[in-house]
């Protein structure tokens, strides 16, 4: 299983035309000049993917992920990240050879999921993405500053980390 | 209860080991329970030896050896409980040139199993990637993807 | 006391303001008392407008443009309590390759005035220095210096 | 007045030899890779200044601050630092066109310090440099790891920095 395609539409500092990123197996890098919006594609994996805690995408509360119009523009009604699967292998039980998780995020608040345009609850991504992409509990997601966290680390709760893994 | 710890600990200490190894060469290190005999009663120590050196805690460190102490660590977990895909902002701060080529070609070589996104700053980690995403602000605060760079096989 | 309190808050804020416009062209950034009226019951909160941008509490600012303005605010403390001499350690980190070569360019203006020091591992800040010595540990743990280069008038 | 020199002998990764670095005005950058010693060059520069605290020099005591030998090899008896000043304009109250400043600190952990070789107390050098060189309150060395500090400060925290500068 792969990613194939991650779309943003009015998330963060991504306006409310759909933004595509076509990606392959591999590495892929991510670059550009500070505040230009890096770390907010990377939050987007993380949204798509079922975060849980706005904080983690330095927003207050989830309306905060919606694209606030910038320079005076106008703000977008909604967020939303969609995230494509390749399932050429058959390795997700959905029958589809793409598998597409959708989130949105309401001005209310109101978040809501699809998978292949269907309208489903949370708990439905979690279970189809099970360990293959968000490693529940692994450390898949390294967000920035987290290595600075990782430093700065007292022993004890470095071994609580080892603990978490067991 | 312990068992099971010790069994994690086991599989991220050897992990550790042989990342540290390879990200620094001729230096070796390796993670020390505080309370052998009573693990959950005690911390996590890294002790490492870089090329040359003598065996030093991680805190008696410069930055950038911390930094890449660091780095090796979470590469190790990430072993551990492997996913199909690895999503990192910026792990290259602190880092010289040298260190970070390695920790690029780590990167690189692991993302033939893992599909891995890194958000980065840095050449050597660019240089290393297979594609290219250039992200840009216009002057209304909007941003934009400009740039999408497939270097074919590398 | 809140006279002579107001009187450095303005020197450093001017200072601050003309510093991170030069940093980041396009942008602006003040200093902000929380109490204007008691300014030391209050803390001291920094806005920046990056260029393109609306104003940004420095909380809610990217990395890197946290680091360009905590540079900004350490310059504009110097510039109120002028020394013959700076010495400082890795003021680079999170800046991108623009941000950091601006920054290089200021440590380059200032040393013309001020002796400046500077550790770093980053091109941009080597290539502004007059003088540049290499650091090298050798395998018995022991520092040299081993390079001394002059680069004559620039 | 400028620094012309700074010798450092046993200080921290620098051996017994002493080792020279001449200065000139204008920008001087230390490069090297990770660990090499460049911090211990500039934390060579606040030794001789005067620092008290041990601390802000990564050492838990002072005599932490000795070549402890490094890999097999025998530890220095002490650690030195010079600071030669250019004095040719005559800034600074010393009759001479340079002013040697020396400190050390021995196995016991005490430090002495000279002025053109003549043991002094650590307060005349103090007063000798008093506004010229370590500006005192002000921020003319920023150690590693400042910067990061100076990000996560609370809005308190600064306003309290400008306090101490007022
Ligand atoms: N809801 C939103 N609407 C519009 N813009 C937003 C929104 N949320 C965040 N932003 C903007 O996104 C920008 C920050 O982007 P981001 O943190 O991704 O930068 P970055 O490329 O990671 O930078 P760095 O290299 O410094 O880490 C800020 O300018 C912020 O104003
Ligand atoms: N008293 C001492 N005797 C011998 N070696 C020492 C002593 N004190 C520190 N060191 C060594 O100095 C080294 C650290 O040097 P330093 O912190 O200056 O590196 P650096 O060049 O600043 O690295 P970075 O780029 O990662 O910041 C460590 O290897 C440490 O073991
Ligand atoms: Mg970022
Ligand atoms: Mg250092």
């Amino acid at each position: 299983v792969y990613v194939s395609k991650i779309e943003l539409r009015g998330f963060k500092s991504f306006g409310n035309k759909k933004t595509v990123l076509p990606l392959s197996p591999g590495l892929t890098a991510i670059v550009g000049p500070n505040g230009c919006g890096k770390s907010n594609v990377i939050e987007a994996f993380s949204f798509v993917l079922g975060q849980l805690s706005a904080k983690t995408m330095r927003a207050e509360k989830f309306s905060d992920l919606i694209f606030n119009g910038g320079n005076g523009g106008r703000a977008a009604p909604f967020a939303e990240v969609s995230l494509y699967l390749d399932n050429s292998r058959g390795e997700l039980p959905v029958d589809a050879k793409t598998v597409k998780i959708s989130r949105r995020v309401s001005r209310n608040g109101k978040c809501a999921y699809w998978i292949n345009n269907k309208r489903v609850p949370r708990q439905r991504v979690i279970e189809l993405l099970g360990g293959i992409i968000s490693s529940a509990g692994g450390y898949n997601f390294i967000m920035q500053g987290d290595v600075d966290r990782f430093i700065k680390m007292s022993s004890l709760e470095r071994r609580r980390i080892v603990d978490d893994m067991a | 209860k312990t068992e099971v710890f010790m069994e994690t600990f086991d599989k991220i200490s050897k992990n550790f080991t042989k990342i540290f190894e390879t990200l620094s060469p001729g230096g070796t290190a390796e993670l020390v329970l505080e309370n052998p005999n009573a693990p959950l009663e005690g911390g996590l120590e890294i002790e490492a030896r870089p090329a040359g050196k003598r065996v030093l805690r991680a805190d008696a460190m410069s930055g950038g050896e911390k930094a890449l102490t660091a780095v090796a660590f979470i590469f190790a977990l990430q072993r551990v409980k492997p996913a199909t895909i690895y999503v990192m902002d910026e792990i290259d701060a602190h880092l010289d040139p040298q260190n970070l080529k390695r920790v690029a070609k780590m990167l690189k070589e692991s993302s033939k199993k893992s599909q891995t996104i890194v958000a980065t700053l840095r050449d050597p980690v660019m240089s290393a990637a297979d594609r290219l995403f250039g992200v840009n602000m216009d002057k209304n605060g909007e941003s934009h993807i400009v740039s999408v760079e497939l270097t074919g096989t590398k």
